[in-house]
Protein backbone atom coordinates (compact mmCIF):
# COMPACT_ATOMS: atom_id res chain seq x y z
CA UNK A 1 0.00 0.00 0.00
CA UNK A 2 1.46 3.12 -0.99
CA UNK A 3 2.20 5.50 1.90
CA UNK A 4 3.08 9.06 2.16
CA UNK A 5 4.22 8.73 6.13
CA UNK A 6 8.21 8.11 6.80
CA UNK A 7 9.45 5.53 8.92
CA UNK A 8 13.02 5.79 9.66
CA UNK A 9 15.08 2.53 11.22
CA UNK A 10 17.62 3.79 13.04
CA UNK A 11 19.94 0.73 12.70
CA UNK A 12 23.28 2.47 11.46
CA UNK A 13 25.36 5.53 12.23
CA UNK A 14 25.31 4.61 16.06
CA UNK A 15 28.22 5.25 18.53
CA UNK A 16 28.68 4.31 22.01
CA UNK A 17 31.12 4.75 24.79
CA UNK A 18 31.22 3.80 28.97
CA UNK A 19 29.48 6.35 30.68
CA UNK A 20 31.89 6.91 33.24
CA UNK A 21 34.10 7.74 31.06
CA UNK A 22 31.94 10.80 29.33
CA UNK A 23 32.17 14.37 30.70
CA UNK A 24 29.37 15.57 29.05
CA UNK A 25 25.69 15.34 29.89
CA UNK A 26 22.80 14.37 27.99
CA UNK A 27 22.06 17.95 26.56
CA UNK A 28 25.65 18.62 26.25
CA UNK A 29 26.36 15.46 23.37
CA UNK A 30 23.04 16.64 21.79
CA UNK A 31 23.67 20.39 21.25
CA UNK A 32 27.14 20.52 21.02
CA UNK A 33 29.54 17.83 18.24
CA UNK A 34 28.47 14.66 17.62
CA UNK A 35 31.16 12.65 18.99
CA UNK A 36 33.96 11.62 17.29
CA UNK A 37 35.07 8.40 16.80
CA UNK A 38 39.44 9.94 16.50
CA UNK A 39 38.57 9.88 20.47
CA UNK A 40 39.39 6.93 22.53
CA UNK A 41 36.13 7.01 23.92
CA UNK A 42 33.40 6.27 21.21
CA UNK A 43 33.29 3.26 18.92
CA UNK A 44 30.87 2.02 16.65
CA UNK A 45 27.85 0.56 18.32
CA UNK A 46 25.67 -2.21 17.17
CA UNK A 47 21.82 -1.31 17.78
CA UNK A 48 19.60 -3.29 18.26
CA UNK A 49 22.35 -5.06 20.26
CA UNK A 50 23.60 -5.48 24.07
CA UNK A 51 26.76 -3.61 25.17
CA UNK A 52 28.55 -6.47 24.97
CA UNK A 53 27.91 -6.88 21.32
CA UNK A 54 29.39 -3.82 20.70
CA UNK A 55 32.67 -4.68 22.92
CA UNK A 56 32.67 -7.46 20.45
CA UNK A 57 32.30 -5.77 17.50
CA UNK A 58 35.09 -3.18 18.52
CA UNK A 59 37.43 -6.28 19.78
CA UNK A 60 37.31 -5.57 23.03
CA UNK A 61 36.31 -8.45 24.44
CA UNK A 62 37.25 -12.03 23.07
CA UNK A 63 34.01 -13.90 21.13
CA UNK A 64 32.20 -15.11 24.67
CA UNK A 65 30.97 -18.11 22.42
CA UNK A 66 34.38 -19.69 21.72
CA UNK A 67 36.45 -21.88 24.17
CA UNK A 68 36.76 -20.55 27.58
CA UNK A 69 37.10 -17.03 26.16
CA UNK A 70 33.85 -16.16 28.83
CA UNK A 71 36.20 -16.30 31.27
CA UNK A 72 37.87 -13.44 30.19
CA UNK A 73 35.12 -10.89 29.77
CA UNK A 74 34.29 -8.97 32.82
CA UNK A 75 31.38 -10.04 34.69
CA UNK A 76 29.33 -6.91 35.88
CA UNK A 77 29.29 -8.62 39.90
CA UNK A 78 32.94 -7.97 39.50
CA UNK A 79 33.29 -4.92 37.27
CA UNK A 80 30.12 -3.48 39.01
CA UNK A 81 26.74 -1.69 36.92
CA UNK A 82 28.92 1.64 36.05
CA UNK A 83 30.90 -0.85 34.17
CA UNK A 84 28.40 -1.84 31.56
CA UNK A 85 26.16 1.25 31.76
CA UNK A 86 27.12 3.26 28.62
CA UNK A 87 25.91 6.01 26.25
CA UNK A 88 24.65 5.34 22.46
CA UNK A 89 24.27 8.47 20.21
CA UNK A 90 22.85 8.62 16.74
CA UNK A 91 21.72 11.51 14.79
CA UNK A 92 19.22 11.80 11.71
CA UNK A 93 17.35 13.90 9.29
CA UNK A 94 13.93 13.65 8.64
CA UNK A 95 13.27 13.28 5.04
CA UNK A 96 10.36 15.68 4.46
CA UNK A 97 8.90 18.27 7.24
CA UNK A 98 6.00 17.25 9.02
CA UNK A 99 3.28 19.73 8.34
CA UNK A 100 0.68 19.36 11.47
CA UNK A 101 1.40 15.76 11.83
CA UNK A 102 3.96 14.22 14.31
CA UNK A 103 6.60 12.76 14.93
CA UNK A 104 7.39 9.84 17.18
CA UNK A 105 10.62 8.23 18.43
CA UNK A 106 9.92 4.50 19.26
CA UNK A 107 12.28 1.62 21.10
CA UNK A 108 11.16 -1.93 20.77
CA UNK A 109 12.99 -2.91 23.97
CA UNK A 110 16.06 -1.39 26.07
CA UNK A 111 17.44 -3.29 28.85
CA UNK A 112 16.81 -1.87 31.56
CA UNK A 113 16.44 1.66 31.74
CA UNK A 114 17.23 4.24 29.60
CA UNK A 115 17.47 8.19 29.82
CA UNK A 116 16.74 9.57 26.26
CA UNK A 117 18.17 13.05 25.13
CA UNK A 118 17.20 14.52 21.87
CA UNK A 119 18.46 18.29 20.84
CA UNK A 120 18.79 19.08 24.61
CA UNK A 121 15.36 17.73 25.68
CA UNK A 122 15.01 14.78 27.46
CA UNK A 123 13.41 11.84 29.27
CA UNK A 124 13.47 9.26 31.29
CA UNK A 125 11.98 5.55 30.18
CA UNK A 126 10.61 3.12 32.79
CA UNK A 127 12.21 0.27 34.03
CA UNK A 128 11.73 -2.98 32.40
CA UNK A 129 13.34 -5.30 29.76
CA UNK A 130 10.04 -6.58 27.74
CA UNK A 131 8.29 -2.99 27.54
CA UNK A 132 8.18 -0.72 24.34
CA UNK A 133 8.21 3.33 24.32
CA UNK A 134 7.20 5.74 22.29
CA UNK A 135 7.89 9.45 22.72
CA UNK A 136 6.44 12.31 21.07
CA UNK A 137 9.55 14.22 19.61
CA UNK A 138 7.71 17.06 16.89
CA UNK A 139 8.24 19.80 19.38
CA UNK A 140 11.85 18.77 19.85
CA UNK A 141 12.84 18.38 16.33
CA UNK A 142 15.54 20.23 14.50
CA UNK A 143 13.25 20.70 11.37
CA UNK A 144 15.73 21.63 8.78
CA UNK A 145 18.86 20.38 10.24
CA UNK A 146 20.44 17.53 12.11
CA UNK A 147 18.60 15.98 15.37
CA UNK A 148 20.87 14.92 17.41
CA UNK A 149 20.15 11.25 19.95
CA UNK A 150 21.66 10.12 23.16
CA UNK A 151 20.67 7.26 25.09
CA UNK A 152 22.08 6.50 27.88
CA UNK A 153 21.26 2.59 29.23
CA UNK A 154 21.63 1.51 33.01
CA UNK A 155 22.29 -2.69 33.52
CA UNK A 156 19.38 -3.90 35.38
CA UNK A 157 19.07 -2.92 38.48
CA UNK A 158 20.14 -6.26 40.52
CA UNK A 159 22.42 -8.16 37.83
CA UNK A 160 23.34 -10.96 40.72
CA UNK A 161 26.50 -12.80 41.22
CA UNK A 162 27.33 -16.35 40.01
CA UNK A 163 28.51 -18.21 42.51
CA UNK A 164 31.27 -20.31 41.82
CA UNK A 165 29.76 -23.68 41.30
CA UNK A 166 27.41 -22.07 38.83
CA UNK A 167 24.14 -23.08 39.36
CA UNK A 168 20.65 -22.46 37.45
CA UNK A 169 20.51 -18.60 37.52
CA UNK A 170 23.36 -17.49 39.59
CA UNK A 171 22.37 -16.23 43.10
CA UNK A 172 18.91 -15.76 41.30
CA UNK A 173 19.32 -11.72 41.98
CA UNK A 174 18.30 -11.34 38.59
CA UNK A 175 14.85 -12.51 39.30
CA UNK A 176 14.03 -9.53 41.88
CA UNK A 177 13.77 -7.38 37.83
CA UNK A 178 11.32 -7.98 34.63
CA UNK A 179 14.44 -8.81 32.42
CA UNK A 180 15.88 -12.30 31.56
CA UNK A 181 16.83 -15.00 34.17
CA UNK A 182 19.17 -16.81 31.99
CA UNK A 183 21.70 -14.49 31.76
CA UNK A 184 22.79 -15.28 34.63
CA UNK A 185 23.72 -18.58 33.61
CA UNK A 186 21.54 -21.76 33.17
CA UNK A 187 22.10 -25.41 32.53
CA UNK A 188 24.92 -25.44 29.47
CA UNK A 189 24.34 -21.52 29.04
CA UNK A 190 27.44 -19.66 30.61
CA UNK A 191 26.73 -15.91 32.42
CA UNK A 192 26.63 -12.88 30.10
CA UNK A 193 28.79 -10.52 31.43
CA UNK A 194 26.90 -7.19 30.81
CA UNK A 195 23.08 -9.19 31.32
CA UNK A 196 21.99 -8.44 28.05
CA UNK A 197 21.95 -4.49 28.78
CA UNK A 198 21.56 -2.77 25.88
CA UNK A 199 19.20 -1.19 23.11
CA UNK A 200 18.14 -4.98 21.89
CA UNK A 201 15.53 -4.20 19.76
CA UNK A 202 14.68 -2.19 17.13
CA UNK A 203 14.59 1.78 16.97
CA UNK A 204 12.44 3.67 14.61
CA UNK A 205 11.58 7.24 13.78
CA UNK A 206 7.47 7.15 12.94
CA UNK A 207 5.59 10.10 10.95
CA UNK A 208 2.17 10.40 11.38
CA UNK A 209 -0.62 12.99 11.17
CA UNK A 210 -2.09 14.33 14.43
CA UNK A 211 -3.86 10.54 14.70
CA UNK A 212 -2.05 7.70 15.31
CA UNK A 213 -3.47 4.28 15.25
CA UNK A 214 -2.33 2.52 18.71
CA UNK A 215 -2.07 -1.55 18.79
CA UNK A 216 -4.67 -2.64 16.41
CA UNK A 217 -6.60 -6.09 17.51
CA UNK A 218 -7.56 -8.46 15.01
CA UNK A 219 -9.82 -11.83 16.22
CA UNK A 220 -11.36 -14.29 13.84
CA UNK A 221 -14.78 -15.93 15.39
CA UNK A 222 -16.00 -18.62 13.58
CA UNK A 223 -19.79 -19.74 13.21
CA UNK A 224 -20.85 -23.46 13.94
CA UNK A 225 -18.04 -24.73 11.13
CA UNK A 226 -15.35 -23.31 9.52
CA UNK A 227 -16.84 -22.68 6.65
CA UNK A 228 -17.84 -19.15 8.07
CA UNK A 229 -15.72 -16.59 10.10
CA UNK A 230 -15.97 -13.15 11.52
CA UNK A 231 -12.91 -10.39 11.33
CA UNK A 232 -13.28 -8.38 14.32
CA UNK A 233 -10.41 -5.52 14.19
CA UNK A 234 -10.37 -3.27 17.43
CA UNK A 235 -7.62 -0.77 18.12
CA UNK A 236 -7.11 2.57 20.01
CA UNK A 237 -7.41 6.36 17.73
CA UNK A 238 -5.15 8.69 19.53
CA UNK A 239 -5.63 12.04 18.58
CA UNK A 240 -2.62 13.95 19.29
CA UNK A 241 -3.79 17.38 18.44
CA UNK A 242 -5.42 20.19 20.42
CA UNK A 243 -8.55 20.30 17.81
CA UNK A 244 -11.38 17.77 17.15
CA UNK A 245 -10.95 15.95 13.45
CA UNK A 246 -13.14 13.50 12.01
CA UNK A 247 -10.81 10.21 10.63
CA UNK A 248 -12.01 7.45 8.32
CA UNK A 249 -10.75 4.26 9.14
CA UNK A 250 -10.51 2.30 5.78
CA UNK A 251 -9.68 -1.58 6.28
CA UNK A 252 -8.05 -3.72 3.55
CA UNK A 253 -8.13 -7.58 3.87
CA UNK A 254 -6.77 -10.00 1.10
CA UNK A 255 -4.87 -13.24 0.46
CA UNK A 256 -0.94 -12.39 1.35
CA UNK A 257 -0.99 -14.05 -2.39
CA UNK A 258 -2.45 -11.34 -4.39
CA UNK A 259 -3.67 -13.23 -7.19
CA UNK A 260 -6.73 -14.37 -4.94
CA UNK A 261 -8.67 -12.23 -3.12
CA UNK A 262 -11.62 -13.31 -0.65
CA UNK A 263 -15.24 -11.55 -0.94
CA UNK A 264 -17.74 -10.93 1.57
CA UNK B 1 -12.78 -8.11 -5.43
CA UNK B 2 -11.35 -7.79 -1.98
CA UNK B 3 -12.39 -6.81 1.21
CA UNK B 4 -12.87 -3.27 1.92
CA UNK B 5 -14.69 -1.64 4.47
CA UNK B 6 -14.35 2.09 6.06
CA UNK B 7 -16.01 4.27 8.20
CA UNK B 8 -16.03 7.87 9.78
CA UNK B 9 -15.03 8.54 13.49
CA UNK B 10 -15.13 12.11 15.47
CA UNK B 11 -12.12 12.06 18.25
CA UNK B 12 -12.10 14.53 20.33
CA UNK B 13 -8.91 16.85 20.62
CA UNK B 14 -6.37 15.15 22.43
CA UNK B 15 -8.43 11.88 23.30
CA UNK B 16 -7.65 8.64 22.62
CA UNK B 17 -10.59 6.25 21.61
CA UNK B 18 -11.10 2.67 21.47
CA UNK B 19 -12.67 1.69 18.18
CA UNK B 20 -14.00 -1.99 17.16
CA UNK B 21 -14.91 -1.96 13.20
CA UNK B 22 -18.37 -3.67 12.51
CA UNK B 23 -17.12 -7.31 12.01
CA UNK B 24 -16.01 -8.63 8.84
CA UNK B 25 -18.25 -11.61 7.47
CA UNK B 26 -15.84 -14.28 5.63
CA UNK B 27 -17.44 -17.46 3.85
CA UNK B 28 -15.11 -19.89 3.20
CA UNK B 29 -11.93 -18.35 4.67
CA UNK B 30 -8.54 -20.21 3.90
CA UNK B 31 -7.92 -21.76 6.71
CA UNK B 32 -4.30 -21.59 8.79
CA UNK B 33 -2.92 -25.10 10.02
CA UNK B 34 0.05 -26.36 12.04
CA UNK B 35 2.65 -27.37 10.18
CA UNK B 36 2.36 -30.95 8.97
CA UNK B 37 -1.88 -31.03 9.26
CA UNK B 38 -2.10 -28.08 5.79
CA UNK B 39 -1.25 -24.77 4.59
CA UNK B 40 -0.04 -21.33 6.47
CA UNK B 41 -2.34 -19.12 4.08
CA UNK B 42 -2.15 -15.44 5.60
CA UNK B 43 -4.43 -12.29 4.70
CA UNK B 44 -3.14 -8.77 4.36
CA UNK B 45 -4.42 -6.51 6.58
CA UNK B 46 -4.11 -3.05 5.90
CA UNK B 47 -5.57 -0.08 8.27
CA UNK B 48 -4.74 3.76 6.95
CA UNK B 49 -6.67 6.59 8.92
CA UNK B 50 -7.28 9.33 6.62
CA UNK B 51 -8.21 13.03 8.87
CA UNK B 52 -10.21 15.28 7.02
CA UNK B 53 -8.58 18.49 5.58
CA UNK B 54 -5.12 16.84 6.45
CA UNK B 55 -4.85 13.32 4.81
CA UNK B 56 -3.16 9.79 5.24
CA UNK B 57 -2.71 10.11 9.78
CA UNK B 58 -1.29 6.74 9.68
CA UNK B 59 -1.08 3.50 8.72
CA UNK B 60 -0.43 -0.46 9.56
CA UNK B 61 -0.07 -3.60 8.28
CA UNK B 62 -0.13 -7.52 9.26
CA UNK B 63 0.04 -10.77 7.92
CA UNK B 64 -3.48 -13.22 9.41
CA UNK B 65 -4.40 -16.53 9.70
CA UNK B 66 -7.68 -17.74 10.03
CA UNK B 67 -7.28 -19.98 12.96
CA UNK B 68 -9.27 -21.38 16.26
CA UNK B 69 -6.71 -22.70 18.67
CA UNK B 70 -8.41 -24.23 21.86
CA UNK B 71 -6.05 -26.29 24.70
CA UNK B 72 -7.94 -28.14 27.57
CA UNK B 73 -5.90 -30.42 30.56
CA UNK B 74 -7.20 -33.99 29.05
CA UNK B 75 -8.56 -35.70 32.60
CA UNK B 76 -7.27 -39.26 30.95
CA UNK B 77 -3.81 -38.17 30.21
CA UNK B 78 -3.08 -35.45 32.95
CA UNK B 79 -1.82 -33.82 29.63
CA UNK B 80 -3.07 -30.47 27.90
CA UNK B 81 -4.70 -31.36 23.83
CA UNK B 82 -4.22 -28.89 21.76
CA UNK B 83 -7.35 -28.25 19.17
CA UNK B 84 -6.47 -26.14 16.07
CA UNK B 85 -9.68 -25.18 13.70
CA UNK B 86 -11.89 -28.32 15.58
CA UNK B 87 -8.99 -30.89 15.28
CA UNK B 88 -6.96 -32.20 18.05
CA UNK B 89 -3.62 -31.60 17.14
CA UNK B 90 -0.48 -34.45 18.36
CA UNK B 91 1.82 -31.80 19.30
CA UNK B 92 5.63 -32.10 18.59
CA UNK B 93 7.62 -29.33 19.95
CA UNK B 94 11.42 -28.10 20.60
CA UNK B 95 12.04 -26.07 23.47
CA UNK B 96 13.84 -22.52 22.59
CA UNK B 97 16.21 -20.36 25.05
CA UNK B 98 17.03 -17.58 22.75
CA UNK B 99 19.45 -17.44 19.64
CA UNK B 100 22.27 -15.49 20.85
CA UNK B 101 23.19 -14.96 24.10
CA UNK B 102 24.37 -10.88 22.76
CA UNK B 103 20.92 -10.67 21.70
CA UNK B 104 21.68 -10.21 17.90
CA UNK B 105 18.72 -11.23 16.77
CA UNK B 106 17.50 -10.81 12.96
CA UNK B 107 14.57 -11.63 10.54
CA UNK B 108 16.68 -13.92 8.73
CA UNK B 109 18.17 -15.75 11.75
CA UNK B 110 14.97 -16.35 12.87
CA UNK B 111 13.85 -17.62 9.44
CA UNK B 112 16.76 -20.07 9.26
CA UNK B 113 16.56 -21.61 12.82
CA UNK B 114 12.37 -21.77 12.31
CA UNK B 115 12.66 -23.81 9.47
CA UNK B 116 14.82 -26.16 10.91
CA UNK B 117 12.21 -26.78 13.60
CA UNK B 118 9.72 -26.84 10.74
CA UNK B 119 11.73 -29.12 8.23
CA UNK B 120 12.26 -31.99 11.55
CA UNK B 121 8.30 -31.77 11.16
CA UNK B 122 7.82 -30.31 14.63
CA UNK B 123 4.59 -28.42 15.42
CA UNK B 124 5.35 -26.22 18.22
CA UNK B 125 8.06 -24.22 19.76
CA UNK B 126 7.86 -23.72 23.23
CA UNK B 127 9.78 -20.08 24.75
CA UNK B 128 10.79 -21.02 27.80
CA UNK B 129 10.50 -18.28 30.60
CA UNK B 130 13.71 -17.45 31.77
CA UNK B 131 14.64 -16.26 28.42
CA UNK B 132 12.86 -13.45 26.47
CA UNK B 133 9.02 -12.71 24.79
CA UNK B 134 10.19 -13.35 21.12
CA UNK B 135 10.43 -10.39 18.66
CA UNK B 136 7.57 -9.86 16.24
CA UNK B 137 10.04 -11.22 13.48
CA UNK B 138 10.60 -14.78 15.45
CA UNK B 139 6.49 -15.30 15.23
CA UNK B 140 6.36 -13.90 11.87
CA UNK B 141 8.01 -16.82 10.73
CA UNK B 142 6.32 -19.00 13.04
CA UNK B 143 3.00 -18.09 11.08
CA UNK B 144 4.92 -18.65 7.82
CA UNK B 145 5.64 -22.23 8.51
CA UNK B 146 2.75 -23.15 11.10
CA UNK B 147 4.37 -23.34 13.98
CA UNK B 148 2.59 -22.85 17.16
CA UNK B 149 4.06 -21.22 19.94
CA UNK B 150 3.90 -21.55 23.65
CA UNK B 151 5.35 -18.05 24.73
CA UNK B 152 6.09 -18.39 28.92
CA UNK B 153 6.41 -15.19 31.05
CA UNK B 154 9.44 -14.70 32.91
CA UNK B 155 9.40 -16.60 35.76
CA UNK B 156 10.98 -19.96 36.66
CA UNK B 157 11.51 -22.33 39.35
CA UNK B 158 15.33 -21.29 40.32
CA UNK B 159 15.13 -18.02 40.03
CA UNK B 160 10.77 -17.56 41.78
CA UNK B 161 10.83 -19.90 44.91
CA UNK B 162 12.48 -22.65 44.38
CA UNK B 163 16.53 -23.41 43.64
CA UNK B 164 19.60 -23.13 45.93
CA UNK B 165 19.53 -21.56 47.92
CA UNK B 166 15.83 -20.99 47.87
CA UNK B 167 14.77 -17.76 45.95
CA UNK B 168 11.65 -15.84 46.73
CA UNK B 169 8.53 -16.33 45.38
CA UNK B 170 6.90 -13.20 45.15
CA UNK B 171 10.24 -12.19 42.90
CA UNK B 172 10.05 -9.74 40.77
CA UNK B 173 10.27 -6.75 43.41
CA UNK B 174 7.56 -4.46 41.01
CA UNK B 175 4.84 -6.42 40.69
CA UNK B 176 3.26 -3.23 38.92
CA UNK B 177 5.89 -3.18 36.28
CA UNK B 178 5.80 -7.16 35.45
CA UNK B 179 1.90 -6.78 34.50
CA UNK B 180 2.97 -3.25 32.86
CA UNK B 181 5.76 -5.42 30.87
CA UNK B 182 3.18 -8.26 30.15
CA UNK B 183 0.70 -5.80 28.45
CA UNK B 184 2.04 -4.35 26.37
CA UNK B 185 3.91 -7.57 25.58
CA UNK B 186 1.04 -9.05 24.77
CA UNK B 187 -0.33 -6.26 22.70
CA UNK B 188 2.97 -6.60 20.95
CA UNK B 189 2.08 -10.28 19.70
CA UNK B 190 -1.48 -10.96 20.14
CA UNK B 191 -1.80 -10.77 16.64
CA UNK B 192 0.54 -14.13 15.21
CA UNK B 193 -1.61 -16.93 13.85
CA UNK B 194 1.45 -19.13 15.67
CA UNK B 195 0.65 -17.89 19.03
CA UNK B 196 -0.85 -20.42 20.67
CA UNK B 197 -0.93 -19.89 24.57
CA UNK B 198 0.72 -18.10 27.09
CA UNK B 199 2.03 -19.38 30.40
CA UNK B 200 2.73 -17.91 33.29
CA UNK B 201 6.00 -19.29 33.79
CA UNK B 202 8.29 -22.87 33.69
CA UNK B 203 8.36 -25.08 36.76
CA UNK B 204 6.47 -22.33 38.93
CA UNK B 205 3.54 -19.57 39.15
CA UNK B 206 4.07 -16.20 38.92
CA UNK B 207 3.52 -14.54 42.72
CA UNK B 208 -0.13 -15.06 43.16
CA UNK B 209 -1.50 -11.16 42.73
CA UNK B 210 0.76 -11.27 39.19
CA UNK B 211 -0.49 -15.06 38.64
CA UNK B 212 -4.60 -13.73 39.21
CA UNK B 213 -4.40 -10.33 37.23
CA UNK B 214 -2.76 -12.34 33.86
CA UNK B 215 -5.58 -15.14 34.37
CA UNK B 216 -8.12 -12.28 34.54
CA UNK B 217 -6.68 -9.61 31.93
CA UNK B 218 -5.68 -11.95 29.52
CA UNK B 219 -8.96 -13.46 29.49
CA UNK B 220 -10.26 -9.82 28.93
CA UNK B 221 -7.94 -9.63 25.99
Amino acid sequence: MATNLQSIILNEGWVAARASDVQLRGQDLTTSQFPSLNSDLWMEAVVPGTVLTTLLKNDLVPDPFYGLNNLEVPDIADVGREYYTFWFCNRFKLPRVPQDGKVWLNFRAINYQAEVFLNGFSVLLSKGMFLRHTIDITDWLNVYEENRLAVLVHPPDHPGRIPPEGGQGGDHDIAKDVAAQYVEGWDWICSIGDRNTGIWDVVSIQQTGPVRLVDPHLVATFHNSYTQADLWMTTELFNACSTRVTVTVTLNVSLDDASEFCIV
Amino acid sequence: DHVHTSEDIVLEGNSTKLYSIPPLPFQSPALWWPNGLGDQPLYKVDITLDVREYGESDSWSHLFGFRHIDSYIDPSTNGRTFVVNGEPIFIRGGNWIVSDGLLRLSKDRYETEVNFHADMNLNMIRIWGGALAERPEFYTACDKRGLLVWQEFWITGDCNGRGIEPSDPNWPLDHDLFLTCAHDTVKLLRNHASLALWCGGNEQHPAADINEALEKNLKIV
